[in-house]
């Protein structure tokens, strides 16, 4: 078994949930938020057999969209603020961003 | 050490938490929810020895308990809502899903 | 690739963030809450690779502080509340519980 572990945004999130749920994927929604842009994402739990990894991941590239972000120049960590950009900065955010990890035992107690 | 991740009914969850720790297991819980009947429940991570991971699960499974949700059929989805039912849907919980993973390393910084 | 999750304060995660991705780290927040003390705490998703583990490593130690809570006795699990401690109880909070897992296939969609 693997354990996908996908961090997509919010407005993506219940169809892909429908999408995975459609196709017989079990999965597990947290709230999350990014590190970055600190503003609200969604990182899903998709614990499945290694032969259907693959599906699950064209379901969530067809899903998920990229997208462009404005935000204001001083919300930005570090470096930016010290520019004093006046005008928003445009941030590309993926459609996904995938983890793959092993899962040793997956049980139902 | 191996990190168990183990996906439980809000109702089981604060029960769970005592149970865990006067064993002395370290817990965090994660608030999340079922991608298919989009309700809350509970997603706990317990990092623990290797030895203690049997002690842990039998913790959970006296724990949680299994239930039935009723559910109305259009917010269900996929194929369920081509059939119009008018009635509720019963889906059965299980008590917990769990995943066990290798760690690396376990630190506390 | 590695998966570095790092349960910290809720006080020492926003600068947390900003620190980490100065370097260039990138990160995805949780809301957690701990088992022990039922109080809310932050839990790290980051995904590096294997040789800045150790740089993400000393930021996270750096940034988070380790704290004393206070705590009325009834509100521990187990034996804690048998003696009828009419005094709250120190608890110590440590910087940052951290667990290392390895990623097999990180994506971006
Ligand atoms: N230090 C930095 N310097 C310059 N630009 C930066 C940066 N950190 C992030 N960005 C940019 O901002 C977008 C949003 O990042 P955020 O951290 O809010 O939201 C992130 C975060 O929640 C998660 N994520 C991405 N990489 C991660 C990693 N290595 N570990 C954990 N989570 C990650 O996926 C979300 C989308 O990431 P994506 O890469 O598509 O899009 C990122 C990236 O284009
Ligand atoms: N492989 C996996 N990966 C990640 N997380 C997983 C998982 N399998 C289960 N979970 C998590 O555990 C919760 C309970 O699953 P259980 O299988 O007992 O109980 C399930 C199952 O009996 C049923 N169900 C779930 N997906 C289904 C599907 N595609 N078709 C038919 N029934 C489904 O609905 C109940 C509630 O599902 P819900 O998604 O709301 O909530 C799920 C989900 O949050
Ligand atoms: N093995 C593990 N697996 C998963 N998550 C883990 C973990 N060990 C620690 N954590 C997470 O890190 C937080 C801080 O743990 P720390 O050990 O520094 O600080 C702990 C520790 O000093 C004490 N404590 C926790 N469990 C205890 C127990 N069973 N008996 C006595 N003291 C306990 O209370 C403090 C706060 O604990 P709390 O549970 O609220 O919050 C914990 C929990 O969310």
């Amino acid at each position: 078994m693997k354990l996908i572990i996908a961090v997509v945004s919010d407005e993506d999130s219940n169809l892909l949930a429908d999408n995975l749920n459609r196709e017989g994927f079990g999965t597990t929604k947290l709230c999350s938020s990014g590190g970055f842009l600190k503003s609200g994402n969604t990182t899903f739990l998709i614990a499945t057999e290694e032969d259907k990894v693959e599906q699950a991941l064209s379901i969530i590239k067809d899903t998920c969209k990229g997208r462009r972000r404005m935000i204001a120049p001083e919300k930005l960590p570090g470096s930016f603020g010290a520019f004093n950009l006046a005008m928003p900065v445009e941030v590309n955010v993926g459609g996904a961003t995938v983890f793959i990890l092993n899962i040793e035992q997956f049980l139902k107690l």
